[in-house]
């Protein structure tokens, strides 16, 4: 059962795939699961679908975890699903969203690497894929994206933490998502969670070119920090990845918007400066709560600006 | 599991784009050593960086000598990572 889950502590791989075992067979009227790859060390990739009926409806992506030492990323997936099933039915424009779209979350997106900061190095940040004749391991799963692969901002050194890869897409966990998200065909939104740093950003990461939509990007960011903020008072910048933040070419959402998902974001959780990584299991909650308002916020901007 | 002991966490506040040019420098100096949380960006934003221990002497006297300005974020990193395991070995045993 997961009525005995903390939603406020860290939990292990075996936890969470243990939780949302039992989270799908607790809510299989609107959740479920699906395995769409598995990673270099042969661990699941695995999705939770919330859908209320329908093949192939419009649909939003969220991904947690993809660095693996950002444990506050994991946490607040976890929240967040759980939110999206006790706000059904309650919150309308939550019910009014899944009624019409369904939401896909992939809450581990780099499970290898999950798995290592808790046997091995808290610290690693990379995927554990292995090469012949390259001594060092893995490659940063947020630079392996065919959109600017191998521009500024990434690393074809393999001891790099922000090593690029071989080839665009070259990681299984990277392949597993452009192929789930390629076949599907219609999935309007991607937002993909980080942190630290309280940022909330959209493309280009590549290029400081405004993208076509920037300013319906930029306004959208714009509500959902203003959202985030009036919950905790958490103050968020926003802006584009490359002007906000620094360049950085290969990313998930610049491949997710050269691939026609125009409402592509990604978030740098808290905080600014105290904590890092390691931001205390205490704020896991309030992470999770403020996060949600902004993420609501996105979604509902998707459900009522179809195209 | 890796031990980071007396490791630190350094935030630096670089001027402009030629000390941060020195912090990027440091990347080459002590590959695979120095560990960028925020990585040298732009000059409005804070560079946090995590330095081992047997490294520590060496990187704050870099810093010193180019006139970096740094602040220390994480005094040790072992004692925050062992609080974390110790608050996951707590909410496990309520959990059961």
């Amino acid at each position: 059962s997961t009525s005995s889950f903390s939603y406020a502590s860290y939990h292990t791989l075996e936890e969470i795939y243990s939780w949302i075992d039992n989270f799908v067979a607790e809510h299989s009227d609107i959740v479920s699961k699906i395995r769409i790859g598995h990673s270099f060390e042969n661990r699941s990739i695995v999705v939770l679908k919330f859908s209320t009926g329908g093949p192939q409806r419009r649909a939003i992506w969220i991904d947690t975890g993809i660095h693996s030492r950002e444990w506050i990323t994991h946490a607040t997936g976890i929240w967040t699903a759980k939110k999206i099933v006790t706000e059904y039915g309650k919150d309308r424009t939550l019910t009014d969203l899944l009624d019409a779209m369904d939401i896909f979350m992939e809450i581990v997106t780099n499970p290898d690497g999950f798995a290592f900061t808790h046997s091995m190095n808290r610290l690693w940040r990379k995927n554990k894929s292995t090469r012949p004749g390259i001594f060092c391991i893995g490659v940063d799963l947020n630079r392996n994206w065919k959109s600017g692969f191998g521009g500024n901002g990434s690393n074809n050194n393999p001891c790099s933490e922000t090593y690029r890869g071989p080839s665009p897409q070259s990681e299984p966990e990277v392949a597993a998502i452009v192929d789930f998200i390629t076949s599907h065909g219609n999935i309007k939104a991607l937002i993909s969670i980080h942190s630290y740093s309280q940022m909330l950003m959209y493309p280009y990461g590549h290029s400081s070119e405004p993208v076509p939509n920037q300013k319906e990007l930029n306004d959208l960011a714009k509500d959902a920090a203003q959202a985030l903020y009036e919950v905790h008072g958490i103050q968020y910048i926003y802006g584009s990845i490359s002007t906000t933040l620094y360049v950085a070419s290969g990313i998930t959402v610049d491949w997710a918007y050269d691939n026609g998902i125009k409402f592509s974001f990604t978030f740098e959780l808290r905080d600014t400066g105290r904590y890092g990584f390691l931001l205390p299991a205490s704020q896991i909650i309030p992470t999770a709560q403020e996060t949600w308002l902004a993420l609501r916020t996105i979604m509902e901007h998707t459900l009522n600006h179809p195209y | 599991q890796m031990n980071f002991t007396g490791d630190q966490v350094l935030r630096v506040l670089a001027k402009n784009e030629e000390q941060l040019s020195l912090l990027r420098d440091l990347e080459g100096l002590k590959p695979q050593k120095v560990d960028f949380w925020r990585g040298p960006a732009r000059p409005s934003l804070p560079v946090d960086m995590r330095v081992p221990f047997s490294e520590l002497k060496d990187v704050k006297a870099y810093l010193g000598s180019h006139g970096l300005a740094y602040s220390v974020m994480i005094k040790d990193i072992q004692v925050l990572l062992d609080e974390e395991r110790e608050a996951m070995a707590k909410s496990r045993r309520l959990e059961r």
